[in-house]
């Protein structure tokens, strides 16, 4: 899932 | 980073480039639905404001400036340099009719109801279908020059790329964003009437 703060992806 | 990443990415910036070359050598938007470019602008700007509160990388910082920079220098190009050649009356798709439901959507469907993650999800809900009002042009005048062509054909691969890349990345590091996902998909299945005609046509197509 998305759990990291942000996205990394453009 | 995994390659189909990068080769969407790179697909993505081919696309742009395509054609804000197109516009500047040919010195005419006859063809280019302003609209699109306008809501890809909107995409782009409204994904890429965390450039002001994160640092990811000097490859993610570069693309996000530079997607940015072309995005409105396209914009300005067709509507003020070369408004003359701007062909109004065949971009007629009602933006409104997709900025308010995907605004909505956003508000309703998102991971964090934070100022950020609602704009990020607003930008990936919006770019599924910025490419809406460029299809609709098409099938109103019913041709695309050679170049545009190629433009919307890295601009569909990109995303179909990502779709792999997600697939890579939910198997190789378990990271799955279904957001962003459903909506690669929904963008991609847009382009594929578009692409079977790329690909069976070759030259100049007619929608």
């Amino acid at each position: 899932n998305q759990d990291e703060v942000g996205h990394d992806e453009l | 980073m995994n390659i189909f990443r990068l080769t969407g990415d790179l697909s993505h910036l081919a696309a742009i480039i395509i054609l804000l070359l197109k516009i500047w050598k040919t010195r005419s938007c006859a063809g280019i639905s302003g609209k699109s470019q306008i809501l890809f602008a909107l995409v782009f700007t409204t994904r890429y404001l965390d450039l002001l509160t994160s640092f990811i990388s000097l490859y993610n910082t570069t693309m996000k400036v530079i997607y940015i920079g072309c995005a409105y220098a396209t914009v300005y190009l067709i509507y003020m340099k070369f408004k003359a050649t701007y062909d109004g009356n065949h971009d007629s798709f009602r933006m409104e009719f997709l900025v308010v439901p995907v605004g909505g959507l956003a508000c309703l469907v998102n991971h964090d109801f934070s100022f950020l993650e609602i704009l990020w999800t607003f930008s990936i809900y919006l770019e599924s279908v910025a490419i809406l009002p460029q299809l609709f042009m098409i099938s109103k005048t019913g041709e695309a020059e050679t170049i545009t062509t190629h433009y919307l054909f890295f601009l569909g691969l990109y995303r179909a790329l990502y779709l792999f890349n997600w697939i890579w990345r939910f198997y190789f590091e378990g990271f799955f964003d279904m957001i962003a996902i459903v909506a690669g998909m929904v963008q991609t299945i847009l382009y594929c009437d578009f692409f079977y005609l790329y690909v069976t046509k070759g030259q100049g197509i007619s929608l």
